[in-house]
């Protein structure tokens, strides 16, 4: 048996509006650990890996592991119906077909219940090895959602590249080329408007903006987002949800034919 | 004329 309350209850309706446009279907796996997801999109060029920990809960009760499969899309529908101050409870039992939201207003005078019909999917959960990167980047994630839809007016891919002077957004497209460079930038008044990188070798990657756009959707949930690059690899786009775990995205680069 | 890597086939072999 799964049950979970989440006072911040906001918090769930805008990890939905996360994923739900990348990850049509994805099974939510329940253990003491937390309520987490690992998911792909349907190209399988990009994973979703999302842990929300039991702590993080106000009152989180799992007695064994198990797996309930739903439709991101039917799930944001109904988180939608929550108010942004909504507690936010969910119900769900080992081998069940449905899965209950209920939804309290802050003053317990408006209660409502949601069942979801789940349903069975067959995924296999990838396991992701810890990774040494060339260069990691802490940025404002409303400056990187910025320069993601910036670029993707005049192009279809980005290319980021870190070198001493700093990070390099560029693309070209019909109309013409675009180039942003964010350099270190640590004197800020809130530690969340810094620019941080951390760099053993320069690298250079080219992505599809289309996926990086996607990613951005979580920016509400995280002042700031993490790019981890090394060649080779996958990048890491990560959104630390405070206090209860993150949303990590990976993209496998494009390469040359 | 670019391609991207299967991130399924990717971490299976890594």
């Amino acid at each position: 048996m799964l049950e979970l309350r989440l006072v911040q209850g906001s918090l769930l309706k805008k990890v939905l509006e996360s994923i739900k446009d990348l990850v049509n279907d994805a099974n939510f796996d329940c253990s003491a650990t937390g309520f987490s997801l690992q998911a792909m999109d349907s190209s399988h060029v990009a994973l979703v890996s999302l842990l929300l920990r039991s702590e993080g809960f106000e009152h989180y009760r799992c007695d064994k592991n198990f797996s309930m499969g739903m439709n991101l899309g039917n799930m944001s529908k109904m988180l939608k119906c929550a108010g942004n101050d909504d507690i936010i409870t969910i119900k769900g039992d080992d081998g069940g077909d449905t899965i209950t939201f209920m939804f309290e207003s802050p003053s317990q005078d408006k209660i409502a219940d949601f069942e979801m019909k789940l349903m069975d999917i067959d995924s296999e959960h990838l396991g992701i090895p810890e990774a040494e990167y060339h260069a990691i980047v802490r940025m404002p994630s409303a400056e990187f959602a910025r320069i993601c839809k910036d670029l993707s007016s005049i192009g279809d891919t980005v290319i980021i590249s870190v070198t001493k002077e700093g990070v390099k957004f560029s693309t070209k497209g019909d109309i013409g080329t675009a180039n942003i460079v964010c350099r270190q930038n640590t004197t800020v008044d809130k530690p969340e408007e810094a620019t941080i990188i951390e760099m053993q070798e320069p690298v250079s990657l080219t992505f599809a903006l289309r996926y990086m756009n996607s990613f951005t959707k979580a920016s509400p949930l995280s002042n700031t987002v993490t790019i981890s690059l090394s060649s080779e690899l996958p990048v890491v786009v990560e959104y630390k949800i405070a206090e209860m775990g993150y949303i990590r995205y990976y993209l496998a680069p494009k390469i040359e034919d | 004329n670019k391609h991207q890597a299967d991130l399924e086939k990717f971490y299976n072999s890594h």
